[in-house]
C-alpha cells in the first residue's frame, strides 16, 4: 500500500494546472520527473509480486526460480535498455491494458543484430532488426550500446491480459541478418 | 525511377529526389502530400503592455507570421525488411525524422527527433511539422476534445462573434491531445499525436502540429522564467510519434477511416507495458 500510494499521491500532484500545461518553473517540472520516477520505482514492486503470482502455474519447472525479476525500462524512448542491451537471452513480458486484444510491433533496442524470438508457444517469429537512428546514437547524454532495434509483431495480445516472449541470440546466425541501406538514389 | 517508395498493400509513400515526402496512395486513390519541418521565432515584447508580451511557456506567439524553413534537402537512407520499411531523414543537426510503414498497418508513423534548439542568434525558436496534402478542405479542420469526440474548427472564425484576428497564425491554433484531421468530398487525412500538442490548418489541405520549442523571454503571465531548459545545458531533445491517416473520405459503415483512427488512438496512449527479465541461466526449453 505505500508504493501504491505514492503513486496516487504524484498523479494527484500532476492534476495540478501548471503539471497538465507545462507552465511550472523549471526546478519544479524536474521535481515532477523525480516523483514520477520514484513511484514508478516503487510500483515495480507490485507489479513484480503479481506478475510472479500469475506465472507460477503449478507446472512450472523447478529449473527457473520462483521468482522472477521483472523490469521495466524507462528509457526505451531513447532506444536504451541495460537489460536488453546487455544479455544474451532475456524474456519480454507484454501486459495489454487494454480492453479488447490488440497486435502491437514491439521494438527492442539490442547491442547486435542477431537474434531469435519465440513466442509463449516455443514457436519461433519472425523478426527483422533496423539501426538505431544515427541522431539518437549521438545524442550527447545517451548512455547505450544499442545499436539496432529488434521488431517483430506480438499477435494476439490478450485484453488486459499478458504475453510472455522468450529471445536469445544464437551462438550461430547467419551474417546476411545485418541490416544495410538501400542503394542510394540519384 | 529517382524516386523513393516504401510502404504495403494498404499504405505507401512516396519520397522526391531531395529526400520529402510527395506523395501518398492510400484507400485506392494516390495524392500529393509533402511534409517538413518549420520554425517560428518566438515574440520578443515589452511585458509591461498586456497586449506586446513575449512569446513564452503561456502564450504561442510568433513575432511574424513567417516560418522559417528547417532545411530545403533532406539526407535519406532507406531500409526495407520483411516486417518494416523505414526512411531516415536528416533534415539538419537539431532535426531528424523516421518515416516507417509496418507490414500489417494502415497508417505511416513518423517518429521525429528534435533539439537541442540551437539560439545562438539569440532567437526563440518554436518548431513545428507541416503535412500539406491537395485536399479542399475550405478552412474547416478538427481537433479532438481530450481525446473523445472531434471539435469542428474554422480558420480565422468563432462560433459566437464576429472576430478579427490580428494574429493569424497563433489565433488560429487549437490543443490537440490527440488527433487532428481535415477532409474534403473525396479525401479525408488525420494525425494522431502521442501526446499534447498546439495544432493548426493555416491553409486549406494542411495541417500543421508545434513539437518543441525552445525560448529566451518570460511571457510574464506567472512562471517567471523563460522556456529554455537551461538546467540542461544545451537545451532538450524531444522525441515524438505522429500517425497519418489517409483515406477516402467516406466509406462504407463499419470499417470508416474514422474507425481505424479511433482504434489506434488507443493503441498509441495505450501501449502494452514491458517487462524485462534477465534469462542468462535458462534455455528456452527451461523457460517455456
Amino acid at each position: 500500500d505505500p508504493h501504491l500510494n505514492f503513486m496516487r499521491e504524484t498523479m494527484g500532484i500532476m492534476q495540478h494546472h501548471d503539471a497538465v500545461t507545462g507552465t511550472e518553473k523549471q526546478k519544479v517540472a524536474l521535481d515532477y520527473a523525480k516523483r514520477l520516477s520514484v513511484a514508478l520505482r516503487a510500483c515495480s514492486t507490485n507489479m513484480r509480486s503479481t506478475l510472479n503470482q500469475l506465472s507460477s502455474g503449478k507446472n512450472r519447472s523447478t529449473a527457473v526460480p520462483a521468482a522472477l525479476e521483472f523490469k521495466t525500462c524507462t528509457l526505451l524512448n531513447i532506444s536504451s535498455c541495460a537489460l536488453s542491451e546487455t544479455n544474451t537471452r532475456f524474456a519480454l513480458t507484454l501486459y495489454n491494458p487494454l480492453a479488447h486484444e490488440t497486435d502491437e510491433y514491439i521494438r527492442i533496442p539490442v547491442a547486435d543484430y542477431k537474434y531469435a524470438v519465440l513466442d509463449p508457444t516455443g514457436k519461433s517469429l519472425p523478426t527483422q532488426v533496423v539501426p538505431v537512428p544515427n541522431a539518437v546514437a549521438k545524442i550527447k547524454y545517451r548512455r547505450s550500446i544499442a545499436q539496432y532495434e529488434l521488431i517483430f509483431l506480438a499477435a494476439k495480445l490478450p485484453a488486459v491480459g499478458y504475453r510472455t516472449y522468450y529471445i536469445e541470440k544464437p551462438d550461430i546466425a547467419p551474417d546476411d541478418l545485418k541490416p544495410g541501406p538501400a542503394p542510394k538514389k540519384t | 525511377s529517382s524516386l523513393t517508395r516504401i510502404g504495403n498493400g494498404n499504405i505507401k509513400l512516396t519520397f522526391d529526389t531531395n529526400g520529402f515526402l510527395s506523395e501518398v496512395t492510400a484507400d485506392g486513390m494516390t495524392r500529393q502530400l509533402s511534409q517538413e519541418f518549420l520554425y517560428y521565432e518566438g515574440a520578443i515584447g515589452n511585458n509591461a503592455e498586456f497586449l506586446n508580451r513575449s512569446s513564452g511557456a503561456y502564450i504561442f506567439r510568433p513575432k511574424a507570421d513567417k516560418v522559417f524553413f528547417a532545411s530545403d534537402r533532406v539526407a535519406i537512407e532507406v531500409y526495407k525488411g520483411p516486417l518494416v520499411q523505414e526512411v531516415h531523414q536528416k533534415f539538419n543537426d537539431w532535426v531528424s525524422q523516421v518515416v516507417r510503414i509496418y507490414k500489417q498497418s494502415n497508417h505511416a508513423e513518423f517518429e521525429w527527433l528534435v533539439g537541442p534548439i540551437p539560439i545562438e542568434d539569440h532567437m526563440g525558436k518554436e518548431v513545428i511539422t507541416r503535412f500539406k496534402s491537395d485536399i479542399e478542405s475550405d478552412g474547416i479542420f478538427y481537433t479532438d476534445s481530450n481525446g473523445r469526440e472531434m471539435l469542428k474548427r474554422q480558420r480565422n472564425h468563432r462560433e459566437t462573434w464576429n472576430v478579427k484576428l490580428q494574429e493569424r497564425v497563433s489565433g488560429n491554433y487549437y490543443p490537440v491531445t490527440t488527433k487532428i484531421a481535415l477532409e474534403d468530398t473525396t479525401a479525408r487525412m488525420a494525425i494522431l499525436t502521442d501526446r499534447a500538442q498546439g495544432g493548426s490548418s493555416l491553409q486549406d489541405g494542411e495541417l500543421e502540429l508545434m513539437v518543441h520549442r525552445r525560448l529566451l523571454h518570460d511571457d510574464a503571465f506567472g512562471v517567471g522564467e523563460a522556456l529554455n531548459e537551461t538546467e540542461f545545458g544545451e537545451g532538450l531533445i524531444a522525441r515524438g510519434k505522429h500517425h497519418l491517416f489517409f483515406g477516402q473520405s467516406d466509406r462504407r459503415p463499419g470499417v470508416s477511416l474514422k474507425a481505424m483512427e479511433r482504434l489506434l488512438q488507443l493503441q498509441t496512449l495505450l501501449p502494452a507495458w514491458k517487462f524485462f527479465s534477465n534469462m542468462t541461466a535458462y534455455s528456452s526449453d527451461q523457460w517455456l
